[in-house]
């Protein structure tokens, strides 16, 4: 394993935690869309059935365990623990316009047509684009809690590591997966303009609110 | 195999 792809790990692990953290801490999952979460809930199961079929290595079983165990933590804080705190007004996006194509897409370019590759392709692209609902949440409220933002972050350098994480292995492994890197590349692109937000303002101690 | 390159990452 190289060092981008751990600090990848590490920064998708510290994004799930800080919003884990944020809503047992305040009790509230005030500006969080649990539509977002919901999406990486599936990402997460559908990703990881072959936990089921084959083993890789402790670390892989624990941490593909705890993302899994962390996003169900988060779904049922969202709409159980913490419902009568969650936004659902401003959490409009139709995740049907996501998942349909997605799946659609997950059907027609995979590497194998059999089922549990579907799935896993399915779960990649969806990956890519689960975020959107949380963006969108940010965009019609036009701001977000500074903790949210750090959530945020830590979700997009997870994927911009993974990236270079890819490239470091094309060159010393001459491993490379075209529907991974597709999919990552349109998932950090997604988060572009939040770094540029990120770095412009909440870096700066301001909150981040955008220009009505 | 590439399999399980692609297997063992997250």
């Amino acid at each position: 394993m190289n060092i981008f792809r751990l600090f990848g790990d590490l920064s998708h692990l510290a994004a799930i935690i800080i919003l884990l953290l944020k809503i047992w801490k305040s009790r509230s999952c005030a500006g969080i869309s649990g539509k977002s979460q919901i999406l990486f809930a599936i990402v997460f199961t559908t990703r990881y059935l072959d936990l089921l079929t084959s083993f890789i290595s402790l670390y892989n079983t624990s941490m593909k365990m705890i993302y899994i165990g962390c996003s169900y933590a988060t779904v049922y804080l969202i709409y159980a623990k913490f419902r009568a705190t969650y936004d659902g007004n401003h959490d409009s996006f139709r995740v049907e316009f996501l998942i349909v194509p997605v799946g659609g897409l997950a059907v027609l370019i995979n590497h194998d047509f059999s089922l549990l590759e579907i799935l896993w392709t399915f779960s990649i692209y969806l990956e890519s684009v689960a975020i959107l609902p949380q963006l969108f949440m940010i965009s019609k409220t036009g701001e977000a809690e500074t903790i949210t933002t750090h959530y945020l972050f830590c979700q997009g350098l997870y994927r911009a590591l993974y990236l270079i994480n890819w490239i470091w292995r094309f060159y010393f492994e001459g491993f490379f997966d075209m529907i991974a890197i597709v999919a990552g590349v349109v998932q950090t692109i997604l988060y572009c303009d939040f770094f540029y937000l990120y770095v412009t303002k909440v870096l700066k101690g301001k909150k981040l609110s955008l220009p009505a | 195999d590439d399999d399980d390159f692609r297997k063992d990452e997250l």
